[in-house]
């Protein structure tokens, strides 16, 4: 579904010369859940990014299906992004103008389609927001901005969908309630799954876990799930 | 070192009423590190902003010492919470123009005194930034924001600190050695330091965890390292 070959990411130069990504390459297999662990500052974040079209590598490709990215205009990539691809930010990102209902259904919206209805109940469901849909993101907790972004990300059934740290300010039972919608949607939709987390649990609902540290990859691991 | 009173914190009215603070009564011990946890919504946010005087309650108290913060003019509750307070924010609230270094130390800048140079140095090496400092957030991982936002919080030796899941975007090592930093802090300096978190091992490195749902407390326990 998404790969990259030999993925450098370099910021500054000389001294203060930062890598990173340092020559990555990564095959994430359609229909596969995909947990990427690591120490903070290795390069996970950087990796999502590019692979979802929202960073340019400094050398080496990085594809989404058969489309090799870094040769895609900004309007094709745009698109891309808008229509395939889902993605839940570290920061969420939300727009503190619109309701959580806004926010969620934002993606479509821009893209002229209007999501699916039910799959829409049954995602808001899954994240626990259904009374909190008219508030704005400031009027909202931590967490509940947080499962905005997850449903965002998830709404629109893109094929793939990027999730960088989505339980993090999650109590255990609501992290573990979107994580098992998350493991579902995988196994009935065919949809791919790239999530990075910090917590093994989270990771262990993944089929297979990836270890990053420095920009490049250190280990991986098949999971019992899968 | 910090107590509610009978604390309530309501937002809207008839049907759309949230009950963030139903009547909490809590009390922070002097050199004690207390967590506090409870699933997402629960109020714990709400708690910390009251407690810190960052947000004003609908009804009951909340002091700071033996100074019952509400009757307090916006400059003396400025003053007070730029001297005698650290805030760990759920989302950093770092300044996007100003350096690692610079975040760090601008409380005291605001203040006109200047940071213990040997302290500070043994805060950015327990959060492991000493190679980022020049670095602005935007230039910086998820988690590298978070240590910022510690830092900046324990940089100035405030009476009590305020930390709103200050581990959640951290790796385990990582994570681990911040809260053994703050253990030390609460016996060496006789800090009083208040942790919102959703890790139970990060709990576990306090002397007392306190459980909210619904606006008030459901249950406490002493922990082993008490
Ligand atoms: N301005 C507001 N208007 C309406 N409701 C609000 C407002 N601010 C907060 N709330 C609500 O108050 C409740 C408590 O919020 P709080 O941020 O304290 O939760 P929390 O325990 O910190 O959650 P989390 O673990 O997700 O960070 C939530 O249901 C939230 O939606
Ligand atoms: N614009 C930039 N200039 C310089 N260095 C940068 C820039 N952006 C990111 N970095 C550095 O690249 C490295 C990798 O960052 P990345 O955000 O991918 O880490 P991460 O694995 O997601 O960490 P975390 O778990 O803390 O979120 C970090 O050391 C970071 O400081
Ligand atoms: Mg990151
Ligand atoms: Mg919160």
């Amino acid at each position: 579904a998404a790969r990259t070959v030999d993925a450098s990411k370099i910021y500054g130069s000389g001294d203060t010369e930062v890598r990173a990504l340092d020559g990555l390459s990564i095959d994430l297999i359609s229909g596969e859940f995909t947990a990427i662990m690591g120490p903070s500052g290795s390069g996970k974040s950087t990796l999502m990014h590019c692979l979802a079209g929202l960073d340019d590598l400094t050398s080496g490709q990085a594809f989404i299906g058969d489309t090799d990215i870094g040769q895609l205009s900004d309007r094709d990539l745009t698109l891309l992004r808008r229509d395939r691809i889902g993605f839940v930010f570290q920061a969420y990102n939300l727009i503190p103008t619109l309701s959580a209902e806004e926010n969620i259904v934002l993606p479509q919206q821009l893209g002229g389609t209007s999501p699916d209805s039910s799959w829409l109940r049954q995602v808001i469901e899954a994240v626990g927001l259904e009374d909190r849909l008219k508030h704005r993101p400031s009027e909202l907790s931590g967490g509940q901005q947080q499962r905005v972004a997850v449903a965002r990300a998830l709404g629109g059934q893109p094929e793939i969908i990027f999730a960088d740290e989505p339980t993090g300010n999650l109590d255990s039972k609501t992290g573990g309630e979107i994580l098992e919608f998350m493991q579902n949607a995988v196994r009935d939709l065919g949809q791919t799954i790239v999530m990075v987390t910090h917590d093994p649990s989270a990771a262990a609902h993944a089929d297979r876990v990836v270890f990053l540290a420095d920009g490049v990859i250190v280990h991986e691991i098949k999971t019992p799930s899968s």
